[in-house]
């Protein structure tokens, strides 16, 4: 339905505008390498299906996700390294490998290594933004660029929740993924403030400063 | 039955 294309594409577009900004300005500086780096790891253990995912759709945004991610990996990691500022990029992503992966280890849909793994990924994907938030907070501004990505990759989750609602109301045999829904509100939550404060800012043309 | 398993969404 509408809701999840216009998620998904929400979601490419922020791969290609992080990917725009890294190469326009040949600097990736306010970007957290963590966060990059996180989501490398929930495209890894979400897509392990790839081989026989049956829709095209999917097939071809999984290989498009997990390939520009890699891209973005090699940028930020090779080519504009020195544009990378690791004592700012400081938030401890353990504790979310721990959040995510006990509630991977408590919680399955079942005891499989693919459920495991994908359970471990959408909960990881919930939190992965956060040492990009933190970052965000800690220079206290950033580029109009970097908050568009932020943006658009909120919006990715936020509009599969009326993708939700709709195919709760549309389709009598969907069942409710409650682990996915759980994460993804957890998800839009934790953009709120960022959104909240995009919306008063960079809509009226501002540059994105924190208060 | 198409296998339900399979992830449908991304």
């Amino acid at each position: 339905n509408i809701f999840r294309v216009l998620g998904d594409f929400s979601h490419l577009a922020s791969i290609f505008i992080l990917l725009h900004k890294i190469q326009q300005l040949k600097s990736c500086s306010g970007i957290s390498f963590k966060s990059q780096v996180l989501y490398m790891l929930v495209y890894i253990t979400r897509y392990l299906d790839l081989p026989w995912t049956s829709s095209p759709y999917n097939f071809i945004f999984k290989v498009l996700f997990i390939s520009s991610e890699l891209y973005i990996i090699y940028l930020m990691a090779r080519a504009y390294k020195p544009t990378n500022d690791p004592n700012l990029d400081t938030f401890h992503v353990e504790f979310l490998l721990g959040f995510a992966g006990l509630l991977a280890l408590l919680f399955p849909y079942k005891y499989t290594i693919l459920e495991v793994f994908w359970a471990f990924s959408i909960w990881l994907e919930s939190v992965a933004i956060l040492p990009q938030l933190f970052m965000l907070q800690r220079t206290g501004e950033a580029e109009a660029m970097t908050a568009h990505y932020i943006a658009a990759l909120g919006m990715y989750r936020a509009l599969y929740i009326p993708n939700w609602i709709y195919r709760y109301f549309s389709e009598p045999t969907h069942k409710v993924d409650t682990i996915a829904v759980t994460a993804g509100i957890l998800q839009t939550i934790l953009y709120s403030d960022f959104f909240w404060i995009y919306y008063t800012k960079v809509m009226r043309g501002e540059k994105f400063k924190l208060p | 039955r198409r296998e339900k398993d399979e992830k449908d969404e991304l």
